[in-house]
């Protein structure tokens, strides 16, 4: 039975995508069967790895607006065990097209309802937004993960991201529950990284995981391999890191 | 005659709003008239200069969907010559309330357009999205000046969003220009951010600003200061890098 993680932050740059594709490729290295849905117009989990979408591609978009069977779209990565809903950038005029639509809020978790049990964990990676296709991935996840880069922006956003969670929870899905907030990009050299972590360590009663990703140049790299990092160097601290994330949420999950 | 200038990139945490600020405060500090529009929900331009939105202080929220007057909302910065238009997190609503309305895409346009002759420069702090909101920001601007941070995705997002300054300079504003692509948080001691900066010198045709932002921990230490950058430690790197960008900006429009 599937378990629908949304990665969601409406700060923009913060790793949503980056912790999608990498804790879902170190979770498909792990042996589950991990569905990456892209549920962001820019599809950078999508180019990130290696999908081209070409006129034909069916995405995310077809599923949402024309009711196309998700089963139809999904198509496998170069990673095994790793497969993707692609986006496109149509996926812009799909806030404005589900407007005037009875359970609006409630189309991506009427997409997904169809093969959630083909997979071991399903996450989606979410637009820098909270609006109505952030609401859809709040209402169709079963959980919430956080990135928050070590900011000042970023940590001042996440009140509202949760205020806009709890309000998911009261109209529309009762059992959301954050899976926990990950710190991203830290660099140990910082005044101002230590002073957000510190910050969030001691203030924070939000689930937090141990953890911590560093800022790491084969991070960064490993989309123009279009490969997850530890594809592209499972040597690094960055495959490291999120491998410790895999196994960490595994844990927390009772599935190791 | 003030000239509305749009910083826009649907991508994530480029540096948009660190560009808002740090730029407009230098204009301020070359005695220009500046009025800084944040047009994003997440009120990081608002938060980054100290204003505090109370429940009883108006906000582009007011502006756009109740009609208050801008001249009734707009406050002063501690910057001199910098005042600022300020958001909230209300502002979400705003896209779906617009979206039945006459002309919608004008309206932040006709807000502005009462306000314009106060002002040397109006620079816009847009979203991260190509939704209806940035769509008004871009029919009200006069020029987009587009930051892209030395990374992957912010270079493949570059031609999404100049396909959609096409499309709004076709049917909403033909006027609209691109001012120039700013680099910001440049590193130079990495292989990516040279790589992508070559990419950028050599390939494309758009208008690029001599000046290159680099990756300074001042600029990101500025907010938690509640103050721009040159405000916060004048001499550094960050200050310099923000000081030669608005002494650029002037130049290119005859205005030194
Ligand atoms: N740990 C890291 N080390 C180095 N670079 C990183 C790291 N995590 C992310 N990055 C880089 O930082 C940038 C922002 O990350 P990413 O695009 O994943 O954020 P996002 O939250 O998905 O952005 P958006 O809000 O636009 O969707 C990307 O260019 C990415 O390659
Ligand atoms: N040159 C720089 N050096 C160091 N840090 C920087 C620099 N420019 C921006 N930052 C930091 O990077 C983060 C992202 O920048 P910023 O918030 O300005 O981007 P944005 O494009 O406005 O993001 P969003 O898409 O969420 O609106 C911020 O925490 C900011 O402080
Ligand atoms: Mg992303
Ligand atoms: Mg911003």
């Amino acid at each position: 039975m599937g378990k629908i993680v949304a990665i969601a932050n409406q700060k923009g740059g913060v790793g949503k995508t980056t912790t999608a594709i990498n804790m879902g490729a170190c979770l498909a290295i792990l042996e589950k069967k991990i569905l990456l849905v892209d549920a962001d117009p820019q599809a950078n989990s999508t180019s990130g790895l290696g999908i081209e979408t070409t006129e034909d591609q069916l995405t995310i978009y077809d599923c949402m607006i024309n009711g196309v069977s998700a089963k139809e779209v999904i198509i496998p990565t170069n990673t095994p065990n790793l497969y993707i809903l692609p986006s496109h950038i149509d996926l812009v005029g799909a806030e404005l097209e589900l407007v005037s639509r009875m359970r609006r809020e409630y189309t991506l978790q009427g997409v997904l309802d169809k093969v959630k049990d083909d997979y071991d964990y399903i996450l989606i990676d979410c637009m820098p937004s909270l609006g109505l296709l952030a609401v859809n991935a709040l209402t169709a996840a079963d959980a919430v993960i956080i990135p928050i880069q070590t900011e000042i922006y970023a940590l001042e956003g996440l009140q509202k991201l949760k205020n806009t969670i709890e309000l998911v929870r009261e109209h529309l899905n009762p059992n959301l529950e954050i899976e926990g907030i990950v710190m991203t990009m830290y660099d140990s050299r910082l005044r101002l990284a230590n002073m957000i972590l510190e910050e969030v360590r001691q203030n924070l009663t939000d689930p937090l995981f141990d953890t911590i990703i560093h800022r790491n140049s084969k991070i960064s790299e490993s989309p123009s391999m279009k490969a997850p990092v530890i594809m592209y160097d499972a040597a690094s601290t960055g495959s490291l890191n999120f491998m410790q994330l895999a196994m960490e949420f595994l844990k927390r999950n009772n599935d190791v």
